[in-house]
């Protein structure tokens, strides 16, 4: 099983955010 | 007047007729060694124009993405008599604690009638250290 991945991401970001 | 490196581009989406490429910048902002400049293209061999191309992207919490406005949302259909249109994009991506980047993207397009939302991760990135002089 795919160890748990820790990463904790932003929000999506375009370029008009 | 960004500089491309001698890195070659990474192909980051190519589906549909549509490709994606990073390219990544030889130099970092002045002063802002943290930061890599990507410039992304947006090539379409479609027969249909691509319409409201929108890219957007996240990348982990010690890290910040930022996006500069896209040259234009939309792609004509191809035309092997006329040179190659293409969209490019500038992706600026802060990454302050030199750390393996990993980086999400979300790609939504319109293919003639069709609507599309696609969605995948980019590793290959220069690693950090190099940031600077690619």
């Amino acid at each position: 099983s795919q160890s748990g991945d820790a990463t904790t991401w932003n929000s999506f970001q375009s370029s008009d955010t | 007047s960004i500089k491309p490196s001698s890195m070659l581009p990474v192909t980051i989406f190519d589906k549909h007729s549509l490709r994606v490429l990073f390219h990544f910048a030889r130099d970092c902002p002045p002063a802002r060694p943290d930061v890599l400049v990507v410039i992304i293209s947006m090539l379409s061999s479609a027969p249909v124009p691509i319409t409201n191309i929108r890219f957007q992207s996240a990348v982990p919490k010690t890290m910040r993405v930022k996006l500069q406005p896209p040259s234009g949302t939309e792609l004509p259909a191809f035309n092997p008599i006329l040179p190659p249109a293409a969209i490019t994009q500038v992706l600026l991506l802060a990454n302050p604690h030199k750390e393996k980047v990993r980086l999400r993207y979300k790609l939504t397009f319109d293919l003639g009638e069709e609507s599309h939302d696609e969605s995948g991760d980019v590793e290959q990135f220069p690693p950090p250290e190099s940031w600077g002089n690619l």
